[in-house]
């Protein structure tokens, strides 16, 4: 589904060059539940934001669903990402001006949903995060994890075959947490592709796949295959 | 040091009202090692922005270090924040304008320290936090876990009496969210008072004290005298 050859992403700050993410080789399959891990700075949300054609590498080549994508333009890279792709930022990204509904509705305007469909799915989708009763306020009236999880609603309204979170439940209670595990397991049963970043120790044991990342380079990866789990 | 009666925080959004906070009376001893904990939405953040004299209550009296706060004007407040509390808020509010060390070095520039002493502080606290290779950077050129902890750095950098931290590990894999433990250890055992709130039920359990918040009120408090710990 998705392959990563040789990626590589270089900032330069200054005469000093950092490499967020160095000569990188990976395969994501269909229907994957994985979660990546690292310490802070390795590298994770810099591999998501590739991965979810958010961002391009500096060397390397990405191909997405049999797309090249490292020479896609910006506006078939925001169809591809509209149709195929949900993503969770580690900091949400909502648009404070809009109000929780209209920021879930936001991916299907971009589909040309209709409104009355648009308002239906929204309204389904907060309600899988148990936020219905907060729709017509503001993100900045929210609190972080309740933030979180509209973001998290809005990743899902356009029914995506791959979803892409970045510490997802970095702002929740282990409680609230593990409801929103529950939503992305039931969805990989659903045989969407699940990618998640974490840094609870408890989420990455259930995923099946792990991949781990240090200083830009994929360290370990536990395979359900070779590892028996 | 912190006293806190009736207090309340009550928002109106339409014609909704939501009880952030509902008639806590709470009282924070100096040198005190606390966490703050409960579900997503029950007011942690908000108690914290009122015990940092960030926030007014709705109803209810604060008085901290002897200063009756509910009365004072945003002048003094900001008087009272820069000389008695550090704060690190739980999405780190930095300013994206100014390099790593500017923002570490801020809090000084309101007490005006002079600029060479800023300076030497500024790259000590980011010691501290083992960032003082990113000093030149801004934070927007930061991973997330990182940004947080040049926050830490900016909340410390003034010695305060009193440090109120939003879920300080939140964004940390759990080796860099220890070291950040141990420095909020080794700053209570030198008798300043550190009140955190976490997810974290490890960090709960390693601080003689927890204060439990659910639908704005406080539930539980596990006082080191009564538990045993
Ligand atoms: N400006 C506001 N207007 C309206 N409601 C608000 C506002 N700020 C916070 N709230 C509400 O007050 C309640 C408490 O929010 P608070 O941010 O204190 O929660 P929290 O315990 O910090 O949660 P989290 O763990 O998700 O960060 C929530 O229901 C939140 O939606
Ligand atoms: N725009 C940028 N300019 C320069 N360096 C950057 C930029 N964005 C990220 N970096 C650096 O790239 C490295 C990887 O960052 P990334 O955000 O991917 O880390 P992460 O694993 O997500 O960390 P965290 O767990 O703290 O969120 C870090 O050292 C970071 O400082
Ligand atoms: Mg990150
Ligand atoms: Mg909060």
């Amino acid at each position: 589904l998705v392959e990563l050859r040789n990626v590589s992403k270089i900032y330069h700050v200054g005469d000093e060059e950092i490499r967020a993410l160095d000569n990188v080789t990976l395969d994501i399959h269909g229907g994957e539940f994985i979660s990546i891990i690292g310490p802070s700075g390795s590298g994770k949300s810099t591999l998501m934001h590739i991965l979810g054609c958010l961002d391009s590498p500096t060397h390397g080549t990405i191909e997405l669903d049999g797309t090249m994508i490292h020479h896609a333009t910006p506006v078939q890279l925001a169809g591809i990402r509209n149709r195929k792709i949900g993503f969770v930022f580690q900091f949400f990204n909502l648009l404070p001006k809009l109000n929780v509904l209209q920021n879930v509705e936001l991916p299907m305007v971009y589909s040309g949903v209709s409104a009355k469909e648009r308002r239906l799915r929204a309204l389904e989708a907060l309600k899988m995060v148990t936020l219905e009763n907060r729709a017509k306020h503001r993100p900045l009236q929210l609190s972080g994890g309740q933030q979180q999880r509209v973001a998290i609603a809005r990743a899902l309204v356009n029914n995506p075959k791959i979803v892409f979170a970045d510490e997802p439940t970095g702002n929740l209670d282990s409680h609230t947490g593990e409801a929103i595990l529950d939503l992305f397991r039931k969805l990989s049963e659903e045989g969407r592709t699940i990618a998640l970043v974490t840094h609870d120790p408890e989420i990455a044991a259930v995923t099946p796949r792990r991949i781990e990342i240090r200083d830009g380079k994929v360290a370990l990866q536990v395979d359900p295959k070779l590892a028996g789990l």
